[in-house]
């Protein structure tokens, strides 16, 4: 696509094509190259250069991406829910945000509210000695909003200034699930004061269409205030938050790019946007 | 649905008059666009539609009475042809442990999937033994220990140290002690990290899997095709696992990945209890990736 030069039918049949490969979805990908298509007839494009250029520039800017919500000295705890579907890289983020608060100096608890999947308190364990932060965990097959009360309890009694709340794993089309998720949520809204300050939905960029459901049935049942999206270090592009940031209007904060505690940086939309081509 | 849009179109379309071919032209457009949102991989949604272009065009459709149903059954068929028409069953060793590795990206299901095999495997009387090679994340080896408890599968695990020997010390036990079946639980990886695509060769070579399993996640996007195809040249799978099919994601990358491998999917995972297993058949897929 970068080699091409001419504004032909074929350089737009490998725009979309580019897009299209990228997880942006046919109707997102339809109105993208529409849009440009009108842009180069207007500013007198000739060149598929400019048309790049012009698109870049265009969804940058199209993509929100403000900052997490800001850890204020006075509201102890700050408290960040963390949901999304099995597998998207929840535990992972937590413990590299958890890192990245250690390093200024926060005091940081981790709250094990998965008590369902084997070993994830323990795996959550191993981030949370990694970073030198808190662990508030039951037994395995206890209730996740029992560990939510004692963990914010804890937090509150010890004047933590930061608490992530990991949760099971979850497909959005389960009922019983989401309503558990309502529940965690009420248990914290109940606990703190203006919590729970950030619920992040963490989206695997390798996800296609669906993460679109994703996002509006977590945000239907929890009132989501930003996406991280993971695994950018592989091939996939994850850009379905286009049609997210359209349909759901919720930004995306942070993106993942390894498995190592280092590799959580905040979103870029120009980086995002340059590394599509 | 597509068949509802389809017969709404093959409604519009007869008002004018008799069906031609550049009307069916129209028709499977629409087809390509139910694929893509189904998650279905661009590549392979070109080559189908071209695959069924002949017969789409032809008097079985525009001379049916039932036009937008002639064109679903076609599709439907060709979709059933793409996915292997039949179910696979996993092969096994006349003599000595089967090893099955399991293989995939990160959190796409694997370690669930090993537990599953196990306690399906120990149930049809056969005796496995579960190893953990994935020596990186935290705390894997404690959830397949964990898993395999609840199955009452043993659990082979030596700690962090290296999958390859770790994997052939487990061969070697499971022939000492009499296990049939090796089941494999590998880190999960990206299909470009060299280093670790060089290290599932090294432990394919040293205890010679009879099946290859890719674990692959329903909700997998476009890129489904490229994981596929570089897991599938380097380690030449035998069959692949499509898993989280409890929700509500098409599962078009089955079609994708079958498409570019040829290797037929195995299984599927419905859940994430250890019972959440069944036998892949292609028809039933078909069903939910037209909607
Ligand atoms: N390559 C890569 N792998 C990641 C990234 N984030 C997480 N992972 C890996 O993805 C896998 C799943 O991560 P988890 O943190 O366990 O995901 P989870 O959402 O907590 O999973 P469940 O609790 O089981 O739903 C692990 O192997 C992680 O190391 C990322 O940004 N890049
Ligand atoms: N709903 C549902 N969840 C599943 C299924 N299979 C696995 N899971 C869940 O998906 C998440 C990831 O599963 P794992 O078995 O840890 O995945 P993995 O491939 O071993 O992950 P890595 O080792 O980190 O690469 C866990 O929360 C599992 O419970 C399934 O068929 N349906
Ligand atoms: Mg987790
Ligand atoms: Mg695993």
């Amino acid at each position: 696509l970068l080699g091409r030069k001419l504004l032909d039918d074929q350089f737009w049949e490998e725009l979309e094509e580019t897009l299209i490969a990228a997880d942006f979805g046919l109707p997102t990908t339809e109105k993208i190259v529409g849009d440009l298509k009108i842009a180069a007839q207007q500013q007198n494009l000739t060149l598929a250069d400019d048309v790049i250029r012009v698109f870049k520039t265009d969804v940058a800017d199209y993509i929100k991406h403000p900052a997490m919500a800001p850890v204020a000295a006075s509201t102890k705890p700050h408290v960040v829910l963390v949901v999304g579907v099995n597998g998207s890289g929840k535990t992972t983020t937590i413990g590299k945000l958890a890192a990245q608060d250690r390093k200024q100096g926060r005091s940081v608890m981790l709250v094990a509210a998965d008590t369902f999947r084997a070993a994830a308190a323990d795996q959550l364990a191993v981030w949370a000695q990694r970073s030198g932060a808190e662990l508030v965990r039951h037994t395995e097959g206890g209730d996740p909003a029992a560990v939510v009360f004692d963990g914010l309890a804890a937090a509150k009694a010890r004047g933590i200034d930061v608490v992530y709340v990991d949760t099971a794993g979850r497909l959005q089309t389960k009922h019983n699930l989401m309503e558990e998720l309502k529940k965690i949520r009420r248990v914290i809204e109940r606990a703190v004061e203006g919590a729970p300050h950030e619920t992040l939905l963490v989206l695997d960029a390798t996800t296609g269409q669906n993460a679109l459901s994703q996002a509006k049935l977590f945000h239907d049942a929890t009132n989501l205030t930003g996406i991280v999206l993971t695994k950018l270090d592989g091939t996939a592009k994850g850009g379905i938050i286009i049609a997210i940031m359209d349909q759901v209007d919720l930004p995306v904060k942070y993106i993942g790019f390894g498995e190592k505690v280092d590799q959580l940086r905040p979103f870029d939309p120009r980086g995002y946007v340059e590394a599509l081509f | 649905t597509l068949s509802d849009r389809l017969a709404a179109i093959f409604q519009r379309l007869r008002s004018r008059g008799k069906l031609t071919e550049s009307d069916v032209s129209e028709v499977l457009r629409e087809v390509r666009v139910a694929l893509l949102e189904a998650d279905v991989n661009l590549g392979v949604v070109r080559d189908f539609i071209a695959a069924i272009r002949e017969r789409a065009v032809g008097a079985e459709v525009l001379e049916s009475l039932t036009p937008a149903q002639a064109v679903i059954k076609i599709v439907h068929d060709g979709l059933i042809d793409m996915l292997g028409g039949t179910t696979e069953p996993l092969h096994f060793a006349p003599t000595g442990p089967t090893v099955i590795m399991l293989v995939g990206l990160q959190g796409s299901g694997k370690t669930t999937q090993a537990a599953k095999l196990a306690a399906r495997l120990r149930e049809a009387g056969r005796r496995p033994l579960l190893v953990a090679c994935d020596v990186y994340r935290p705390a894997a080896i404690t959830q397949l220990t964990t898993l395999g408890e609840q199955v009452d599968v043993p659990v082979y695990e030596e700690g962090a140290g290296d999958p390859v020997g770790i994997a052939r010390r487990a061969l070697e036990q499971a022939r000492r002690v009499g296990n049939s079946v090796v089941l494999l639980d590998t880190a999960g990886r990206l299909q470009i990290d060299e280093p670790l695509m060089r290290e599932l060769a090294s432990l394919k070579a040293a205890v010679s899997p009879l099946e290859s399993l890719l674990v692959v996640d329903a909700m997998t996007g476009q890129e489904a095709v490229n994981v596929a195809k570089t897991f599938d040249e380097r380690l030449a799978l035998t069959g692949m696992i499509l898993t989280k099919l409890d929700g509500d994601a098409r599962g078009g990358a089955a079609l994708s990945i079958r498409a570019v491998t040829g290797k037929p999917i195995k299984f599927i995972g419905v859940g994430e209890k250890v019972n959440a297993l069944e036998e892949f058949h292609p028809d039933r897929l078909v069903s939910r990736i037209l909607g």
